[in-house]
């Protein structure tokens, strides 16, 4: 496989233990 | 702009049309939750674009009872990438990581990294998880992000390597940039054959040893 690039991502963990 | 993803989340149960769920977001954002669509309600991971829908997945591998007596399963026909401008992501849900049929379809469709949105919230379950998804990263040769509600939310290298991890029961956002990769790997292209191949071999080998027994007990016959 070849790096294509990049993608710029916000990732969101919520933290909730239920 | 960037994309803003979640978890596959009980905290989004949009027991209403698309149209609606629409009107809940303004930006990029990729989330999953349990979605109606006409009359039948699937578990989904969405793409939301401006107030739109862009792409949507239906999760194929419904967790048996739990999600199977209520839910209705994703056409094991559709692909399972989003595009998103000029990337085309491959998606499961929850513990589709664990097929490895997921992540070889992501991928021969075009996926440059693979996603893996869930909302297990038990440490075991989670960590099961993410050692699946590091599999299904190694396979593929691309980085895969894992997301879940309450802990190991990471991302792997393209080798299968968990890069970095948020700890347990921790509220976070974070800004990453994720390496794309294009190209198969030799497990990507040998791996849909290699059952065929498994199977005509040991087939061959049934059917020569049968050949030499018959053979042999043809001889002792005779010598008898």
């Amino acid at each position: 496989p070849r790096l294509e690039g990049y993608l710029e991502v916000n990732l969101v963990q919520p933290g909730i233990v239920g | 702009g960037a994309l803003n993803v979640l978890p596959e989340s009980s905290l989004f149960n949009y027991d209403f049309d698309t149209d609606h769920l629409g009107l809940l977001a303004h930006d990029n954002l990729l989330i999953g939750g349990t979605i109606r669509s006409q009359s039948l309600v699937y578990n989904s991971v969405v793409l939301l674009q401006k107030g739109r829908v862009t792409a949507r997945y239906n999760k194929i591998f419904l967790v048996p009872i739990e999600e199977d007596a209520r839910l209705q399963a994703g056409n094991e026909r559709q692909t399972n990438t989003l595009r998103f401008g000029d990337v085309i992501l491959g998606v499961g849900i929850c513990y589709e990581s664990s097929f490895e049929r997921i992540s070889l379809k992501a991928v021969h469709n075009g996926a440059q990294a693979l996603l893996f949105l869930s909302n297990t919230q038990s440490p075991p379950a989670t960590a099961l998880q993410l050692r699946s998804v590091q599999v299904r990263s190694a396979e593929t040769g691309r980085v895969a992000l894992f997301v879940g509600m309450a802990g190991n939310t990471s991302m792997t290298d393209a080798k299968g390597k968990v890069v970095w991890r948020m700890p347990w029961a921790s509220s976070e956002r974070r800004a990453i940039s994720v390496p794309l990769y294009s190209g198969l790997t030799n497990a990507v292209h040998f791996s849909a054959q290699l059952s065929y191949i498994l199977v005509a071999v040991t087939c061959a080998t049934l059917v020569s040893l049968l050949w030499k027994g018959l053979h042999r007990k043809a001889e002792r016959d005779h010598q008898g």
